[in-house]
């Protein structure tokens, strides 16, 4: 089974169009192992990103190198995941009324 | 089905025997088509809802990018609803007087049981790739429809690639086998999650479909509807003028095989869980996307063709 520990999910503001060709280049970067959760469009748009461990480093220069905003969607997605599995386990468990 | 709860994720063999629990329970009214078999075997289950021979026909699909959970979960509450509103709600019982609604709740099985057992993220089918290690195809860039053009990957390790030819995968190839067979679908809504926003043709072209106008009257009125509940807020419009250019998908097949109202939903949320929408929001939103969807059903209705 795959975790994600340490994942993170970025929200990205891009400005101009610039930038957005920026994060098309990052986007295509395979080794990176980016998985574009709203892919880079327009600015209009925002861009999430969920960014693999061994990544975060690289990703987080990229993005300051080059003052492209972004903010923490999600901060251990791993977390997250073992939440919603939480959740699904507790519920289940509850006699329906 | 009274007692399932409607406000959890549930997995493919709880979905599965959900949907034969409803036919049991609605014999004459409810029945379930298997339309396929996804590339690992699973049946591919369309529940059916009709009153009537020879009807034309709704469709409404979920879970075609199977880590989309908020999707197949709404999809199980649209199908208790319709049996519980048939006959009391004016408007559901005189859209079921004139059509069949058919709903295919997990469009991707391989995938969806994917997300529970090996990785949550999963989006594409499972099918191998001939010469990569990398599996599975996109099956919203798999369609005849612009395939291979730009808004979708070449290569098998993209979340957005299209497949080695239109139509490969067998869990798209068995819903345009149904169409095709059919003939008489009049509208198609393919469910997917999220951003909020509600989409018609094209995504493969800037050229506006010749019935934009009206498509983009019918959008804003669902989405009127859609937020009269909760206040959601939901932009729309074409797929290329709102999101962005995609190649080979599905609602550009189905209104160029002729099905005028042809819509995707992009669910909850705007981006504060994504993909992992907590289970305590699932009730709202297929509450709320309901609405939307008897809009377009009644416009359907209302302006047969």
């Amino acid at each position: 089974k795959e975790t994600f520990e340490g994942q993170q999910v970025l929200r990205i503001t891009a400005v101009n169009e610039a930038q957005i060709n920026l994060l098309k280049e990052l986007s295509a970067n395979e080794d990176l192992g980016l998985d574009f959760w709203m892919e880079p469009v327009d600015e209009s748009l925002p861009v999430d990103v969920r960014v693999p461990f061994h990544s975060l480093q690289a990703v987080r220069a990229f993005l300051g190198y080059h003052e492209i905003h972004y903010e923490i969607m999600i901060q251990d997605l791993q977390d997250l995941l073992d939440e919603e599995q939480r959740e699904m386990m507790k519920l289940k468990a509850q006699p329906r009324s | 089905s009274d007692d399932y709860n409607y406000a959890i994720y549930h997995t493919l063999n709880e979905i599965n025997s959900f949907i034969d629990m409803l036919v049991q329970e609605n014999p004459g009214f409810v029945s379930k088509i298997v339309i396929g078999k996804s590339y690992e075997g699973r049946p591919l289950n369309v529940l059916k809802f009709s009153t009537g021979a020879n009807r034309p026909g709704l469709w409404i699909d979920t879970g075609i990018h199977s880590r989309e959970w908020v999707t197949q979960a709404s999809g199980t509450w649209f199908a208790k609803k319709i049996v519980t509103d048939y006959g009391r709600d004016t408007e559901l019982t005189s859209i079921l007087k004139n059509y069949d609604i058919f709903l295919e709740i997990v469009t991707n099985p391989d995938g969806f049981q994917f997300t529970h057992t090996s990785n949550r993220m999963w989006r594409k089918t499972r099918k191998p790739n001939s010469g990569s290690s990398c599996i599975g195809v996109d099956p919203n860039r798999n369609w005849d429809a612009g395939f291979g053009g730009p808004g979708a990957s070449s290569s098998p390790c993209s979340e957005t690639y299209r497949g080695p030819y239109a139509h490969s995968e067998s869990e798209v190839k068995a819903i345009v086998d149904f169409v095709k067979s059919h003939g008489r679908i009049k509208a198609f809504v393919s469910i997917h999650s999220y951003s909020q926003m509600l989409l018609y043709p094209y995504g493969y072209t800037s050229t506006p479909c010749k019935d934009n106008a009206e498509l983009h009257e019918v959008a804003g009125k669902a989405i009127t509807a859609l937020k009269s509940l909760y206040n959601t807020q939901y932009s729309y419009g074409s797929i290329i003028t709102t999101i962005y250019q995609a190649s080979g998908g599905t609602i550009d097949w189905t209104y160029n095989q002729g099905i005028k109202y042809s819509f995707t939903f992009e669910l909850r949320d705007t981006g504060r869980y994504g993909f992992i929408l907590p289970a305590s929001q699932i009730l709202p939103t297929a509450q709320e996307t309901w609405l939307a969807l008897m809009a377009i059903m009644k416009h359907a209705n209302n302006n047969p063709y």
